[in-house]
């Protein structure tokens, strides 16, 4: 039990590193088991190095910082235990420009295994979509537009 | 497997039957504050088989009706979800696969109804068949407005046991 | 006691209405006592309609509009206690272009009797500023640019 | 009364000390994720005397003292407020009033400065000195990052309780 445990641990671990090092370049994490001997003991913590800092406490991190950190930790998993599709209501809120773009991008390419729905106000995250639905509502009722864009 | 379709009827602000069809890659849901898209993540949840009615923003499965301004309170909502299953995914013969969730108020209280394919099956039958095809509550594939940051803030016990649940 | 906190109570309730409809245009809200005859047994609701909608419960409110309805909240709060000075960090974080304007304008206008110190990453509240704090990281160690230009 | 100018040296992430003065009116701070702009709240929230060192994403005061790459580890954190004062809201006869909070660690443990003016006082006393002109720690004038919707999320009796320190 505890070796599958730590064989999906290492591989998460190093899908969380090579990801963490996409969505913040120049930047290190990883995932550290508190308690290596018996996993089940200790829990589960992150140590995030942004580029040219060092590891601070997890908590002291800023809020872009947090984001792109726990989106690298989302996709590790994802890419172990891969879903067909995913729904994601605003993961980009924290993010200053260059770092939506980063996300985006890297959503993108990701893309080609799975499905992205993604709720999102910022415009490079709609940009780099292959479709928009636009969303609007009137007197109350929601309804969907630019559904029968691109030929559907 | 994708989503080929969501159909949302009479779901929290989608007081019309409305269609909304996805391609395959990468969807953006955009607009104004207030208009409707973190509904459409609600309404995922909702036919996916979430059981918290905090996650979506209600107190009883019944806030997910459609109250209107102008008196037309339908009394149940429906979400539809139509699956593409040409690689076979899904453990069912057909190419496509519909799952419904409905929930219906009387004066008797509120009533669930659970469709696959139009076959009448319980919650469970539905969890049991988006797990097969790798779609689970804990799966982390659904992130909620604002929650992105959660595993940051949670307890290290509690993040361990995420991986714990996938090995 | 019970008469200073109700008139208190009044006069913040009657800043939060106005405030809330210029945030909100065609839209109301107002704070009730879940207790009239003593407040101080039961708590302080806000009842909100956004435009064009039905009061729904505070919690089924989307993120943009429960930012609207807090920071008008706040306003009304400040408008009846004025502090000197105020330091917000990223409020506009859920809101989408045009409300991002709306606040902007509103801190703009209050600006006149108050001093605003707003950290933001979006465009309006930046342009609706008197003056713009740049800060940039360099090996680890923060500074600020653009101290010195407005003459200062 | 406003505020000056904020000198923050070697508290958090500013490691040199930096003189950020504002103008009258609307200032805006901005610039990429993780370059400092919340610490400078914090530094707000530092030098008015919060004793919740949580609210500034520490565990105890001496995490507020800068830690650098390269070794430079000074062994104190400061920082300085300088508030306008020629309305004379602030009970202090200068036209310019000076608050200083420094957090110094040494190996008996740390030990906390406080300076109005260059004298050397109590907390309490620059908490007291902000309260006749305002400001305080639940006066709401300091938002941090993410908490706008915390009055939403707030129970209504803490909420009505906001009313309560006001009347
Ligand atoms: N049962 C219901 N009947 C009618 N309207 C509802 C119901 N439940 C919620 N709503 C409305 O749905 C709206 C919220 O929609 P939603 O949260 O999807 O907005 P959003 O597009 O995500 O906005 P934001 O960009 O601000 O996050 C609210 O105005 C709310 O009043
Ligand atoms: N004691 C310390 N010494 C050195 N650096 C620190 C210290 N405490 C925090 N930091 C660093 O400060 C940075 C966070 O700064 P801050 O939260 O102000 O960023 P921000 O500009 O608000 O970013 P965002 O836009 O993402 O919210 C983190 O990278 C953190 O490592
Ligand atoms: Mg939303
Ligand atoms: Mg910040």
């Amino acid at each position: 039990k505890r070796e599958i445990f730590l064989n999906t641990f290492d591989e998460i671990n190093s899908n969380f590193k090579e990801v963490f090092s996409k969505l913040s370049p120049e930047g290190d994490a990883e995932l550290v088991l508190e308690s290596q001997d018996d996993p089940f003991e200790g829990g589960l913590t992150i140590k995030a190095k942004p580029a040219g800092k060092n590891v601070r406490r997890l908590e002291a991190m800023s809020g872009g910082e947090k984001s792109l950190t726990a989106l690298s930790f989302i996709f590790a998993i994802q890419r172990y235990n891969p879903a067909p599709f995913y729904a994601f209501d605003e993961i980009d809120m924290f993010l200053d420009g260059a770092n939506v773009e980063r996300v985006a991008k890297m959503i993108e390419k990701l893309s080609d295994k799975a499905q992205f729905i993604v709720v999102s106000l910022r415009k490079p995250t709609l940009e780099s979509s292959n479709r928009t639905i636009g969303i609007t509502m009137d007197k109350g009722v929601s309804k969907a537009t630019g559904v029968n864009l691109d030929g559907n | 497997m994708r989503v080929k379709e969501v159909v949302l009827n009479n779901f929290k602000s989608f007081g019309n039957k409305t269609k909304i069809p996805f391609s395959d890659g990468f969807n953006a849901i955009s607009g104004p504050n207030g208009s409707g898209k973190s509904n459409i993540v609600d309404a995922f949840c909702f036919v996916t088989g979430t059981t918290s009615t905090n996650q979506m923003r209600a107190e009883n499965l019944t806030d997910l009706i459609y109250e209107g301004e102008n008196g037309k309170n339908p009394n149940y909502a429906e979400v539809t979800l139509k699956l593409e299953n040409e690689n076979g995914e899904l453990p069912v013969d057909d190419d496509e696969v519909e799952i419904t969730r409905k929930v219906k108020e009387t004066d008797k209280g509120h009533y669930s109804y659970y469709y696959i394919n139009g076959n009448s099956v319980k919650l469970n039958d539905i969890r049991e068949l988006l797990a097969e095809a790798g779609v689970s509550e804990n799966g982390y594939n659904i992130i909620m407005q604002g929650d992105v940051t959660g595993l940051i803030n949670m307890s290290s016990k509690n993040r361990r046991e995420i991986i714990d649940e996938i090995a």
